[in-house]
């Protein structure tokens, strides 16, 4: 399958949110999107990797608009959760490269990745797809990273978020 | 925008593999995974979530055929990095739901968590984007998973992968 970097994708309208130190354990994921779901609070991206020690952390991308309710929630669901911290960050961005087959090249992940360490840039959370590859930056820096990926993939027109 | 789950995958020819206590400093993803871009190993998905006092850990999955190269790539490349350790496991599944609209509902993945909450089914990593929400989610699980989320979304026949 020929891999087809169609274009790049940026959103700036995203705060994300971790919930540090949940229990590894069943229903912990299901209470807490459950909470977020009563309140009608649209939830962009989630990313949870590995635990340790039987706890994880977990992570998602919300509407800055929702913040405040969003950490209401979030305060509320780990109060009877020893050692569980929210921490949040509104500073960021979404910078994703779109295609087709991402996940069958070997080195479309990794090019990407070059632009951003070429740009001297850290890659704060990684989420991948088929047809997506998105990095959270610091929003400060998007704009020469957006033309460094242009260069790495020799795109045209910046494809609409 | 109407959600539509429009059924359920599952791919258990996947390994996951976590590096952990990486630097959370530019240039690590990009060196890691050009490594295993000239391996020509394809990667599934990648998932790196919120780092702590500048560490962080990168897991992600790969074809089980290619564990023993990856697994030599990834020692090769924690060797000069103190603390840093790699992890792997085979006795994964990943299991998807996958439709149209899935961020812009706001209980899409709580129903899905649900049903795995309710099979009590740990979920060891989450990963979501427009159209997919994946749970990487213990092996021996995944019939039973599978079953009570055709029930909770209401779905006729499973999606082939
Ligand atoms: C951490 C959280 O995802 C937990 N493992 C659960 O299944 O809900
Ligand atoms: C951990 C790793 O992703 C690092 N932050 C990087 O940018 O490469």
């Amino acid at each position: 399958e020929k891999v087809l970097v169609r274009g790049i994708t940026k959103d700036n309208t995203l705060v994300k949110i971790s919930i540090l130190n949940v229990p590894d354990k069943p229903g912990i994921a299901y209470n807490l999107f459950d909470q977020l779901a009563k309140k009608k609070i649209s939830i962009d991206i989630i990313i949870q990797a590995v635990g340790r020690h039987n706890n994880n952390d977990i992570s998602f991308t919300i509407p800055k608009k929702d913040l405040s309710i969003a950490l209401t929630i979030c305060k509320e669901f780990i109060k009877p959760i020893k050692k569980s911290k929210v921490v949040y960050d509104e500073n960021i961005v979404k910078l994703s490269i779109v295609g087709i087959g991402m996940s069958s090249s070997y080195d479309v992940a990794s090019t990407f990745f070059k632009a951003l360490y070429e740009t001297d840039i850290n890659i704060q959370m990684i989420s991948t797809s088929e047809l997506k590859i998105s990095c959270i930056i610091e929003d400060k820096f998007v704009d020469e990273a957006i033309q460094k990926t242009h260069d790495y993939f020799q795109l045209g027109e910046k494809v609409q978020k």
